[in-house]
């Protein structure tokens, strides 16, 4: 079951917002990279980052949502999101992208590419706790 | 007097969705 969409977006994909990486460095959204999350990942210990490949992107019942299947990891873990068509994910190689960047832009002024099938996100999981 | 006003700074990982249940070995 794919988990239910939030109405609206989370404030900080809206470009200018400063985001904390692990070691304390300041950065704008827009100019975030793979390596920063990596890097953070690693700081935190228990955050660890996986590369998900986008597998499905379906129209949903839901106004302006789609659903996505992602593999997720070395186990290809398959995982359903429900988001809104603007909601942006990180891909490696190629940065913020989602189902329909014009929006993405239009509403968080955020470039964005478009987000397709085989994109390879990052996402975060948990590390193992002993 | 104009009050400043504090930007908001927002934590890396609230940018990454978390995807997959954590695996038990």
């Amino acid at each position: 079951t794919p988990l239910s969409p939030s109405s609206a977006l989370p404030p900080y994909f809206m470009k200018g917002s400063i985001i904390q990486l692990a070691d304390g460095e300041l950065k704008r959204v827009e100019d975030l990279r793979a390596e920063d999350f990596l890097q953070s990942a690693d700081l935190s210990g228990e955050l660890k980052i996986d590369s998900s490949t986008v597998e499905r992107i379906d129209s949903s019942r839901t106004p302006d949502a789609v659903i996505i299947q992602f593999s997720v990891g070395e186990h290809k873990t398959q995982v359903c999101v429900e988001v809104l068509v603007e909601y942006p994910f990180f891909v490696f190689g190629q940065g913020w992208s989602s189902c329909c960047p014009h929006r993405t832009t239009q509403l968080l002024a955020l470039s964005c590419a478009r987000l397709s099938v085989g994109d390879v996100c990052i996402s975060l999981t948990l590390k193992s706790l002993r | 007097n104009v009050e400043p006003r504090s930007v908001p700074v927002f934590p890396w990982h609230s940018l990454v969705p978390f995807l997959a249940p954590t695996q038990s070995d």
